[in-house]
């Protein structure tokens, strides 16, 4: 009834490799291959502590900074396990236009430690113009591609990421259509999908409500933005609002803010790492479920969450919030902001009143570095005791709240909750979500 | 109950019709 998964987050080893620079094949095995020596020997280690399923990060067996030429020598071609069987480990056979050097160690390093393992790279389909008439000029498709391997090292599954993030345009392309893609183990239906697909409904959510599987497994490449896209808190949310376990292994590069991995349960947080001043990456397990039955909320729409006038905007990651602040050490206070209103009932203890908190509000398009619709309520710690700060990064708070309920009258039934704690560190289990929405906790 | 001081609370609602009403931004670099 249960199994044991593990994330490993990886710092990629990519040398003094410059920018845009195209290199040989040659050249990029050598730089790979640093990569998965460590990803062998954390497999080996994961598997000598009876983990059944290793997630390992996007963008981990060659890191960032290519174009889309300088990327094609880190390629293979990847051919569909849905039309054909194969075995890269026990079959290495040339697979044109590329050899499989990747794929067969990565096939490999799941037969020999008997384990499923899950990897991202990229996938190279060669096209012709005269036949595809939406090929490329340079006669290939190129995709940001999650494969997994079974435990005797066969190509079981791939996905081709549908929700490419700002400047992957360049490197990559985008599928004609969202793919679900889906496998069946011994415990349980799993789906994966890529980091900035978390955001978006096809093929996150669908996956979850129209293929039924049980767990995700998610390699990413996420850079922490405070307070609510901080990779730990965003993903095990998300894995709490949809009911599924979801296995989720983030690069490890605390200079540009790519830290947080963890195995998230669909009823809490089971493991995490997010280790700021660690030089490398984490190995991470935790026993799941295998077929999760998390508790159905009905979110009927809240009506009367009193005073709902604004007190003062302020921008959160690119959005203009209502907020009104926290002015007594307890008592209820709402905010608005166009059709979302928001309540939050709160006592602080008394020697804590010098932080400014606040309530906001928001309904509206983000358009940032996406383009998505939101609807928030959050209570959260100002930046200063100004409010122009609320919403901008804060990550330690003194203020110890005796108990807090917020509640929302939201539009949509997707809602994901958070609670994060000082120095930003996720919190676990120790919250609850109800009927409402609402979300408390003493 | 809550073992250290709150920082943040939130109900991060996604509300996926509306994308669909206002479109996707056109890919940029």
């Amino acid at each position: 009834d249960t199994f044991i998964g593990a994330i490993y987050a990886h710092t990629p080893v990519i040398g003094s490799r410059e920018t845009g620079k195209i290199i040989t094949r040659e050249q990029a095995l050598e730089a790979v291959k640093p990569n998965l020596a460590v990803y062998e020997e954390q497999t080996r280690i994961a598997k000598s502590q009876n983990a059944d399923i290793i997630v390992f990060p996007e963008y981990g067996l060659y890191g960032f900074g290519t174009t889309r030429d300088s990327v094609v020598p880190y390629m293979e071609y990847i051919p569909d396990p849905q039309s054909e069987s194969w075995n890269p480990c026990l079959d290495p056979r040339q697979s044109k236009p590329t050899d499989n050097v990747i794929l067969k160690t990565l096939s490999c390093i799941a037969k020999n430690s008997s384990i499923y393992l899950v990897a991202n790279l990229g996938d190279y389909q060669y096209c012709e113009p005269a036949q595809d008439p939406e090929c490329p000029d340079d006669k290939r498709y190129q995709y940001n591609t999650n494969v997994v391997f079974d435990p005797q090292g066969a190509l079981i599954a791939r996905y081709h990421k549908q929700k490419l993030f700002m400047s992957e345009i360049v490197r990559y392309d985008v599928p004609t259509s969202p793919e679900y893609i889906t496998f069946n183990t011994p415990f349980g239906k799993f789906g994966t999908f890529v980091c900035f697909d978390i955001l978006f409904k096809e093929p996150a959510v669908d996956l979850v409500t129209e293929y039924k599987v049980n767990h995700i497994l998610f390699p990413t490449a996420w850079m922490n933005v405070y307070p609510f896209f901080s990779a730990v808190s965003f993903h095990s949310a998300w894995a709490y609002g949809m009911g599924v376990n979801f296995l989720s292994a983030n690069i490890h590069r605390p200079r540009n803010r790519n830290v947080g991995s963890g195995v998230y349960g669909y009823n809490g947080i089971k493991e995490y790492t997010m280790d700021h001043e660690a030089p490398n990456g984490e190995l991470k397990l935790a026993t799941l479920e295998s077929r999760p039955s998390p508790k159905t909320i009905q979110h009927t729409k809240l009506e009367n969450l009193g005073n709902t006038s604004r007190e003062f905007v302020s921008d959160l990651f690119g959005d203009k919030f209502n907020f009104v602040s926290l002015k007594e050490y307890e008592g209820t206070i709402s905010v608005c902001h166009n059709a979302v209103c928001c309540s939050a009932t709160y006592k602080r203890t008394g020697n804590s009143h010098n932080e400014l908190y606040a309530i906001g509000a928001f309904d509206g398009l983000h358009t940032k570095e996406g383009t998505y619709y939101l609807q928030i309520c959050t209570l959260l710690k100002c930046a200063t005791d100004e409010p122009e700060s609320c919403g901008s990064k804060v990550t330690d708070s003194k203020t110890i709240f005796e108990h807090f309920t917020l509640k929302g009258n939201f539009s949509t039934q997707h809602i994901f909750p958070m609670v994060v704690l000082d120095k930003a560190e996720p919190s676990i289990n120790d919250w609850e979500y109800s009927d409402g929405p609402t979300l408390s906790s003493n | 109950s809550l073992q250290k001081p709150l920082l943040t609370a939130a109900m991060f609602g996604r509300w996926y019709e509306m994308d669909q009403l206002f479109g996707q931004r056109p890919k940029t670099t």
